[in-house]
């Protein structure tokens, strides 16, 4: 590994694990197969203090004035935004799908609470992402145990409190094992009220 | 062991840190 180790300068504030920043986007023309999602996916960096973090988000577009068919993600430092990556491999996601015009204040609204240890579920959550396609977007939160009820229920709640979400709003989790079955990361989900 | 916990506000507030830019 020739990358150098991030840490916190001084004087800033710790955060528990480094994440890192992604950036990918579909080309129309390409299949949506893991060779090509590896190919178009980018490291933008990664951050270890909460001002590190505010340095390089500030830099960034806003989600919600991307277009076509691109997604930002923000995983633990070590774990990549893929299906197959040991860390996700038997978990899976939450999903929040979202009306044209919100995204940008959910997805940080999602990253503060992430960032801020609000999830209170240890080591599960592996980081989120926001999703910008044609007709609305998407929100998700991947953890490492789909199985685990109690951890999967209480991301829920959480998102629910931190995105002051209305009591109606449909929430639908997806196992990564089921999104590498139909190759696709929205499709079939099983609609959770 | 500890974990470092952070509001919402506490980390909207570190955004106008000189740090932080």
């Amino acid at each position: 590994n020739r990358r150098k180790t991030i840490t916190p300068g001084p004087g800033e504030h710790p955060l528990q694990y480094n994440y890192t920043f992604w950036y990918s986007r579909r080309t129309p023309s390409r299949p949506a197969n893991t060779q090509s999602y590896e190919q178009n996916i980018r490291q933008i960096g990664t951050v270890a203090s909460v001002e590190q973090f505010w340095k390089l988000y500030s830099h960034l577009v806003r989600p919600g004035d991307l277009t076509g068919h691109s997604d930002f993600h923000l995983f633990k430092e070590g774990i990549k935004p893929m299906w197959e990556d040991e860390a996700n491999k038997s978990g899976g996601k939450w999903i929040i799908r979202l009306r044209k015009g919100l995204a940008s204040r959910f997805w940080e609204n999602i990253i503060l609470a992430m960032l801020g240890e609000q999830f209170m579920v240890g080591e599960e959550v592996c980081g989120v992402v926001v999703s910008i396609r044609f007709q609305e977007d998407i929100l998700s939160i991947w953890n490492k145990t789909a199985s685990d009820q109690v951890t999967t229920s209480r991301i829920r709640d959480t998102l629910r409190r931190v995105l002051n979400l209305p009591p109606n709003t449909i929430m639908e989790y997806k196992t990564h094992n089921d999104s590498l079955k139909d190759n696709s990361s929205f499709r079939n989900t099983k609609i959770t009220l | 062991g500890t974990r470092i916990i952070y509001d919402r506000k506490f980390l909207l507030d570190c955004r106008s840190s000189p740090l932080a830019h």
